[in-house]
């Protein structure tokens, strides 16, 4: 067990760090094993350094920085060991536009490998699909759901 | 392999027979608050047999089923089936498609399906165990969870790395 | 004690349904007084009834839903007993269109008795603003802050 | 009474003085991500005295200011000032204009201010307890929190009344 744990650990460690730089447009970030004094094995360390600024710890991070961060963790996992589907519920809530950019732009890069279902109010991040559901609630209380092609759903979407 | 559909019926909102057909690539779900979204992804965990339901944001099977309002009588089950495309034979099964379905009744009981056979959801567990599945940690982020991997104690997170090993 | 905590409930449990249906745009909501049976006192029960659906306890409300009945209870605090301020840090994050616009719709009239600073994404919420201010990271990791006004804000953020 | 200016200096990014003047009505900070908008909402609850610092984020003193860069030294104390008008008497005070202020050093040691003249933290806590803001539950919802109110469990909202009381 340790030997497929450490070589998926070792994989991964090598890939956040690119994929961070990728989701943040620089600095840098490490996973380190830690020992957790308690004998359950390593336990497993992320810092991040975010562009210009010093390495810290995560508890500094903002809520935007954490969601891209956390992104970053999920998509180097995805990447070393893909699934084949990944869905993801509003990961995006808290990105300004220029994270939403970045991170639209690496989901559409691994998409040629893993399937992505992504619930979303992001406009940014609805024009990386190739399908788009619209679910409404009826008056009935019960959900209808109908497929949009991209231009019928930006016509719906009042500029924000 | 990949996700080919999903079909809901009687699954919490989805009351009427639902069919999702899936991309290849990016399928964007999208809509009003409270119109279901997130439904769809607590669909998608339910029938690959999670047993917990904080997970599904229910107590128990009943959450499960169309609870009904003012216009429409309450469903007396909820149904999904998920199927995938395995023409590439990513999952140890030999079916160029394979079907998972699940039901579920007031009573409490449900039921499994592998490729519209009855089964076991220790069948289930064991076929979704062989191809990566079977734990879900970082294959279905709920709402407002995205961070949780962040907020993990350090030995917590190494069995985000265990499940992917 | 009592007295003034049974008062100040007794007057929150009258607003919350006024507000909650505000900002719904329609349903219904209800505070109660439950007891905790370990002695402490009554603790507070919270049921919603979303437009056209049955009535329902919190577990099941969506992401925005939540959000928005929470909103609900703060604003119903401040009116009942104003504070001089009140800060709000992106409690906009999971709304659609339309609750946003019914939240921000309150948030204009309740800042005629409660002054608000808050923090947004939100293009819509914004535009309740008197003052703007733009905070920006510089190269040397300090923020740097600007006052906006209204045109030129809508003029830097890209369409959404 | 109400808000109207709010000096940061050396507190977390807020390397450089920076001041706020606050409309009576609404003030919206905009910003993209990590630029220092929860950073202002923290301030205000430690300059009100907040001794918590998993509420501001925090651990202890010395995270509250601004820790530097490549470009630019880290600073030696985090101070900010926050004035109210009071011409309406809303705080239980005699003055037109009151500020509040703390200042805090590498050395974990923070100094309270009223109206220029050094007090303490019971001063504050006592003048903030009689206005209403000594608890600070719904008149400062941080980042993510909105819906923490809801998940509170019915004794714990009681709190929320009390505090309203
Ligand atoms: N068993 C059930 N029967 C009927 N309705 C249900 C059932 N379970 C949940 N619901 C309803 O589902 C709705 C929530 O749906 P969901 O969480 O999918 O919304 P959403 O589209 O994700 O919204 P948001 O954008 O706010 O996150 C609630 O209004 C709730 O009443
Ligand atoms: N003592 C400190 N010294 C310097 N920088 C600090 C200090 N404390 C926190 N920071 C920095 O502040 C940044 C976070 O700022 P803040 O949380 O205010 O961002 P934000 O504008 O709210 O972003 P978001 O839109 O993502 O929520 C982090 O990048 C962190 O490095
Ligand atoms: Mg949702
Ligand atoms: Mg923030």
């Amino acid at each position: 067990m340790q030997n497929a744990f450490q070589k998926t650990f070792t994989a991964v460690a090598e890939e956040f760090p690119k994929i961070f730089v990728r989701l943040f447009g620089g600095g840098s970030a490490k996973l380190a094993l830690t020992d957790t004094g308690d004998g359950s094995g390593e336990g497993i360390d992320i810092t991040a350094k975010l562009p210009g600024k010093r390495s810290q710890g995560l508890a500094l991070l903002s809520g935007g920085e954490r969601s891209l961060t956390a992104v970053a963790l999920i998509f180097s996992l995805l990447k070393v060991s893909p699934t084949p589907f990944c869905v993801l519920d509003e990961v995006d809530a808290m990105l300004d536009e220029s994270n939403v950019g970045r991170f639209r732009d690496l989901l559409l890069e691994l998409s040629r490998q893993t399937q992505f279902i992504i619930v979303t109010h992001n406009r940014n991040t609805v024009q990386a699909a190739q399908v788009i559901y619209g679910v409404s609630m009826g008056s009935d209380s019960a959900s209808t759901v109908i497929s949009l092609k991209l231009d019928e759903f930006v016509a719906q979407t009042p500029d924000e | 392999s990949h996700l080919k559909y999903l079909e809901l019926h009687g699954y919490k909102t989805f009351a009427s027979k639902t069919r999702f057909e899936f991309a290849e690539g990016i399928t964007a779900i999208v809509g009003p608050n409270g119109s279901g979204k997130s439904n769809v992804a607590d669909s998608i965990r339910w029938v690959l047999g999670e047993q917990a339901y904080a997970l599904l944001r229910g107590k128990k099977t009943e959450d499960m089923i169309f609870s009904g309002s003012e216009q429409r009588p309450r469903a007396g089950m909820a149904s999904a089936l998920i199927t995938f495309d395995n023409a590439d034979g990513g999952l140890p099964i030999e079916f160029s498609e394979v079907s998972i379905g699940r039901s579920a009744y007031r009573d409490g009981s449900n039921e499994y399906f592998l490729n519209d056979a009855r089964v076991r959801l220790k069948d289930i567990d064991e076929l979704l165990g062989r191809c990566g599945l079977s734990e879900r940690t970082y294959t279905i982020i709920g709402q407002g969870l995205v961070d949780s991997a962040l907020s993990l104690k350090p030995e917590e997170r190494r069995r985000l790395f265990e499940e992917a090993a």
